[in-house]
């Protein structure tokens, strides 16, 4: 039996909000550690990591690990109809092959279920090794957000620079060419506006503005967001949830032939 | 231009 009670529950909504435009099908990993969510997109460029830990429920029961397979799209629309206060409790019998979604009004005025079947979705888990990584950077996640949405009216590729001056986004495209650098300013007075870079050695990466743009939709999730970056390597962009775990999405960079 | 590519290039099937 797996039965887990969020009680904040909209933050389920928040994740697969987050991450349904990037993949579509996906196995939901549960186990007495917490549930999981690891997939790449269609191209195979992109990879979505979700990790809430067990304690970070109300209640959370898993007396066998198992795989729960949805259509991302489809659990959206069930928890479209979840109210953004609601409690919202997941059941799944161990050889079930539907999930239960319980919404519970705060006031448990109003109770509703919705019943999801079980897709079997053939998991590709992939080994994420532990990466040192020449340079981290932790900003305020809606500034990300902006650069992406800025310059993707620029071009379809951003260069991410980061230096000890700070971190600059270039794009380029017909319509000409924009620059964006940021700031280290951790004397910032209001915490949310504080942008770190944790830097071993400078490094500069090309992506797709396309998936960075995507990855932001995480934005309601956290108030921070940090890039991750190594030469020649994916991009780690990190949201930390607090108190039950991370939203991560890694990019392949694009390397010069 | 520089090429795309992809995480099966750095990731390994576990």
């Amino acid at each position: 039996m797996f039965e887990a009670r969020l009680v904040q529950g909209n933050l389920l909504k928040k994740v697969v909000d987050a991450v349904k435009d990037l993949v579509t099908d996906a196995n939901f990993d549960c186990s007495s550690s917490g549930f999981t969510l690891q997939a790449m997109d269609n191209s195979h460029v992109s990879l979505v990591s979700l990790s809430l830990r067990s304690d970070g429920f109300e209640h959370f029961r898993c007396d066998r690990n198992m795989s729960m397979g949805m259509s991302l799209g489809n659990l959206a629309k069930i928890l479209k109809c979840a109210g953004n206060d609601d409690i919202v409790t997941m059941k799944a019998a161990d050889d079930g092959d539907t999930v239960t979604f319980m919404f519970e009004s705060p006031k448990e005025d109003r109770v509703s279920d919705f019943e999801l079947k079980l897709m079997d979705i053939d998991s590709e888990h992939l080994g994420i090794p532990d990466t040192d990584y020449a340079a981290t950077v932790t900003l305020p996640a809606a500034e990300y957000q902006r650069i992406c949405r800025d310059l993707s009216s620029i071009g379809d590729t951003v260069v991410i620079s980061a230096t000890k001056d700070g971190v600059k986004f270039s794009s380029s495209g017909d319509v000409g060419t924009a620059n964006i650098t940021v700031r280290q300013n951790t004397t910032a007075d209001k915490k949310e506006e504080q942008v770190s870079i944790d830097l071993k050695e400078p490094v500069a990466l090309t992506f797709a503005l396309r998936y960075l743009n995507s990855f932001a939709k995480a934005t309601p999730l956290a108030s921070h967001v940090s890039l991750s970056m190594a030469r020649d390597l994916p991009v780690m962009v990190d949201y930390q949830i607090s108190d039950m775990g991370h939203l991560r999405f890694y990019l392949a960079p694009k390397i010069e032939d | 231009t520089p090429m795309q590519n992809h995480l099966d290039e750095f990731f390994a099937m576990v």
